[in-house]
């Protein structure tokens, strides 16, 4: 693609935005790295088995094609 | 499927709708008709009716909007978020809004369907949650869909209908709502497949499975989400590496992929392969790395294509038992991978080593694991 790929920061807020929207991650400002990376890999296995991804817990290239693409905004879980 | 947790639908079956605001996008016409359209999908297979009010509150509002608009769920500006509804209950329940810094057609296949993109949310203003069904309705990410050939799949009847029930008044045959097929399925038979540059695709009805060996990753897809212009229920496919294209047939019609990009110039015709004027329709074609030949598999005959040098073989059309021996029922589907050639007959898959010789037969999911 002609396009840069997304700087790492880029696709780390894609997915916070994605996750935190669509499959209740909390809000990460307060909590502490460590707390923010598991509630992250949890929610990404999450959206991974629903998609039927390869459940690894980690923002790969096909997580992150899903993520980008137009979607509905009711959350995939515990809506 | 799957509903809202807890009792998350309407005690009545005779709602109202009203339209609160519209978008610049479409005539107020066509989206009175997108909107209407979308209601009756859901209508259609329940005994739920929907009555149009022009003021006061109606069970489910129906408006446009940008960004931050008061319901605590802004929406993100262009594509991402297209819009989002809420479940049955009193006050903002049922409710259905759409970002309207989106761009919403009325019929063309560019940007976002309304009736579509509504249709999936009503689902969820009746109660329905997100299927991981990726042919359904309610499967989470846009898909475009030739919108007048549309039949609601039944993942989203079976849905409906578990909240509300089958529509009472059924009057005559309707369209048997398309199912996804399942790879777990014993009886599947594919309607194609074909290497994609290391990946190998299978086709059956309107879907392809994609799967990526060295991934380990086999993911289904609706055909149109990827290319609009390619139909459901193809013949045959085959990677050419001399083109570094993938051609799909169906019928006399030849579509060709460039990567994941449709090619520019098609469809062209069958005839592009010199093939005899009486052939109408194939059932498999092969692509033959080592001699740069492309078997054309019609009925139980064998056609021989020479790509470098753009002829028919002479001494074809072949008996196909003549070419493989021991493959004798009729073959849907073949391609090669790893030197070895699979032809796809019924539920079985057929694998030819060396000199066509028949190794093993195994079933048609070896490469598509359950």
């Amino acid at each position: 693609s002609p396009i840069a790929p997304p700087a790492d920061e880029d696709r780390e807020s894609i997915a916070v935005n994605y996750l935190t929207q669509l499959y209740g991650l909390p809000n990460q400002s307060n909590s502490d790295t460590e707390k923010r990376s598991s509630g992250m890999s949890l929610r990404l296995k999450e959206m991974q088995q629903f998609f039927r991804l390869k459940v690894t817990g980690k923002l790969d290239e096909e997580t992150l094609d899903v993520m980008k693409k137009p979607r509905c905004g009711v959350p995939d879980v515990a809506a | 499927y799957s509903t809202f947790q807890g009792d998350y639908k309407w005690k009545k079956h005779d709602l109202t709708y009203r339209i609160e605001n519209y978008t610049p996008d479409m005539s107020v016409a066509e989206v009175d008709d997108s909107i209407k359209r979308a209601l009756q999908l859901w209508a259609d297979v329940t005994p739920l009716r929907f009555t149009r009010l022009y003021r006061g509150t109606a069970d489910i509002m129906i408006s446009f909007g940008v960004g931050d608009h008061q319901d605590g769920y802004p929406f993100d500006g262009p594509n991402g978020l297209l819009a989002h509804a809420f479940p049955p209950f009193e006050g903002i329940g049922g409710d259905a809004h759409f970002d309207d810094d989106e761009k919403f057609f009325y019929r063309s296949p560019q940007g976002y369907n309304l009736f579509l993109v509504a249709a999936h949310e009503f689902g969820h203003s009746l109660g329905l949650e997100h299927s991981r069904d990726p042919g359904a309705l309610m499967y989470p990410t846009y898909i475009h869909r030739d919108v007048d050939t549309f039949v609601l799949p039944k993942d989203d009847v079976d849905g409906i209908q578990s909240l509300y029930g089958p529509n009472p008044d059924e009057t005559g045959p309707r369209p048997t709502p398309p199912v996804t097929p399942n790879k777990c399925d014993p009886k599947l038979v594919l309607d194609a497949v074909t290497m994609l540059r290391g990946e190998i695709m299978f086709f059956k009805d309107s879907f392809f499975w994609r799967s990526s060996p060295h991934r380990g990753t086999v993911e289904q897809h609706l055909i149109t989400g990827f290319w609009p212009e390619i139909p459901g229920h193809i013949d045959a496919a085959f990677e050419s590496p001399l083109e570094d294209k993938v051609f799909i047939i169906k019928g006399e019609k030849v579509w060709a992929l460039y990567g994941y990009e449709m090619a520019q110039g098609y469809p062209k015709s069958l005839s592009m392969f010199r093939l005899p004027r009486k052939v109408q329709k194939v059932d498999a074609v092969l692509y033959d790395e080592t001699s740069y030949k492309i078997l054309f598999f019609v009925n139980k005959q064998i056609y021989s294509y020479n790509e470098e040098q753009r002829r028919l073989e002479k001494g074809y059309p072949k008996p196909v038992e003549v070419v493989f021996p021991g493959m004798k029922g009729k073959v849907t589907a073949a391609f090669q991978y790893q030197g070895f050639n699979y032809l796809f007959s019924g539920s079985k898959m057929f694998e030819f080593g060396a000199y066509n010789k028949l190794r093993r037969v195994l079933n048609n999911n070896y490469f598509l694991p359950c």
